[in-house]
């Protein structure tokens, strides 16, 4: 759908159990609207969240304001949804 | 698709799509499969599961679940591939025709058939159920942390909004209480196996609190051999052990609240991660996905086949 336009997913890499509850206070800022993925878990485990547009450039000053490692694992979300789809019908088509 | 051989395997489908292929795999082997409806959803569509049995009656079980996160797709596509791969099995892999000579399998594919469907229609990344909490404006309930273990503890949410939201009570999603009256009624179900993506991970009971179950050390072996028969065929590395220690707390899931039932081979599997498109795993991946995921598979049937309790 559109509202996935612009989407960002991000994989975080926490090195420390205080990078891990850092990530965890981005959890609970609901205004940005975060979708995790793969939830915080424990030190070494890929933290993914689907950031939506208006929320990347505070994600991203946060993380890096915290020296917390990310890199962009979808650069649109919405690029991808509409490859599913096309694959989709597609496939229906054959 | 009219029959389950021009069926393709390797692509996402809908729920009618899946739902059409199951009443076609039943009418090509109606000596193996049945389809059972175990209940309806909460937007009112049918809940069904696969039976495989060589007869007998009331058997020591297996169940299988896929899709009881909406959005982790490859989950449903697996199934789908499962049910295709006992019919094409029985009779030709002697390991599995002793299974299943033995052993019902149960195999729900579409656990959240609602949250199915709005993935279809509306939202690609919707997660839970679509059921309506009074006095919130956010739909939905996570069917994962809805069970009657450890409810409403650490590890879920008590916000409507909130994507690990527990529910009111323990059992109010009619998709998790299908599953549980079921359970109970059928009283022999020996290995309970639910079916998530992703994160590359073989888990055991407990996710709700950090004591170890009593079959720690029985569970971990099984689930060493399972990772090792998986990883075997295309190399996807996987971590195992209980879901506390190996990811975080989460109160109220599936597997916790079967091995407390008694059902001693409870896990829980989180399939691929390449690394690049989390819940958006390419179609072109559905096939290795199921293949290797069925090689775990087959070692917890052996392992609950020669070991009955």
């Amino acid at each position: 759908s559109c509202s996935s336009m612009r989407h960002q997913v991000l994989r975080i890499s926490v090195d420390d159990e205080a990078q891990v509850q850092k990530v965890k206070e981005l959890e609970d800022l609901e205004h940005l609207q975060l979708d995790f993925w793969r939830g915080p878990a424990r030190p070494g485990f890929p933290i993914d969240v689907r950031v939506p547009f208006p929320s990347i450039q505070a994600v991203k000053v946060f993380l890096e304001a915290h020296g917390i490692r990310y890199t962009i694992m979808i650069e649109d979300v919405q690029l991808l949804l509409d490859e599913e789809q096309e694959q989709m019908f597609a496939s229906q088509g054959r | 698709a009219r029959t389950t051989s021009t069926f393709n395997y390797a692509t996402y489908h809908t729920l009618e799509e899946i739902y059409d292929f199951m009443d076609i795999l039943v009418a090509e082997h109606p000596q193996l499969v049945s389809k059972l409806q175990i209940g309806s959803s909460y937007e009112g569509r049918p809940i069904y599961v696969l039976k495989f049995s060589t007869g007998g009656n009331n058997r020591p079980a297996i169940w299988i679940d896929t899709g009881i996160h909406s959005r982790e797709w490859v989950t449903q596509a697996s199934g789908v591939w499962f049910a295709k791969k006992i019919t094409e099995d029985y009779g030709q892999d002697p390991a599995f025709t002793a299974i299943l000579d033995n052993l019902d399998i149960f195999l729900e594919i579409v656990t959240n058939p609602d949250g199915f469907a709005f993935t279809h229609s509306e939202n690609r990344m919707w997660r839970k159920t679509r059921s309506r909490t009074s006095g919130s404006f956010c739909v939905g309930v996570d069917p994962n942390r809805n069970w009657d273990a450890g409810f409403g503890g650490a590890g879920a949410s008590s916000n409507p909004c909130s994507e690990t939201y527990h529910g009111k009570f323990p059992n109010s999603e009619v998709e998790v209480k299908s599953i549980v009256d079921f359970v109970n009624d059928h009283g022999n179900i020996k290995a309970f196996i639910s079916i998530h993506s992703y994160s590359q991970l073989l888990l055991y009971p407990y996710g709700y609190k950090t004591e170890a179950p009593a079959d720690k050390d029985e569970l971990d072996q099984i689930s060493k051999s399972a990772v090792a028969a998986l990883t075997s065929l295309y190399g996807t590395k996987f971590q195992y052990g209980s879901i506390i220690t190996t990811i975080y707390q989460a109160s109220g899931g599936t597997i916790d609240w079967t091995y407390n039932q008694g059902i001693k081979y409870s896990f829980s599997f989180e399939l691929r991660d390449t690394g690049r498109y989390g819940f958006l795993l390419p179609a072109s991946q559905i096939i290795p996905t199921a293949q290797e995921t069925w090689l775990a598979l087959l070692t917890i049937m052996e392992h609950t086949l020669n070991h009955p309790y």
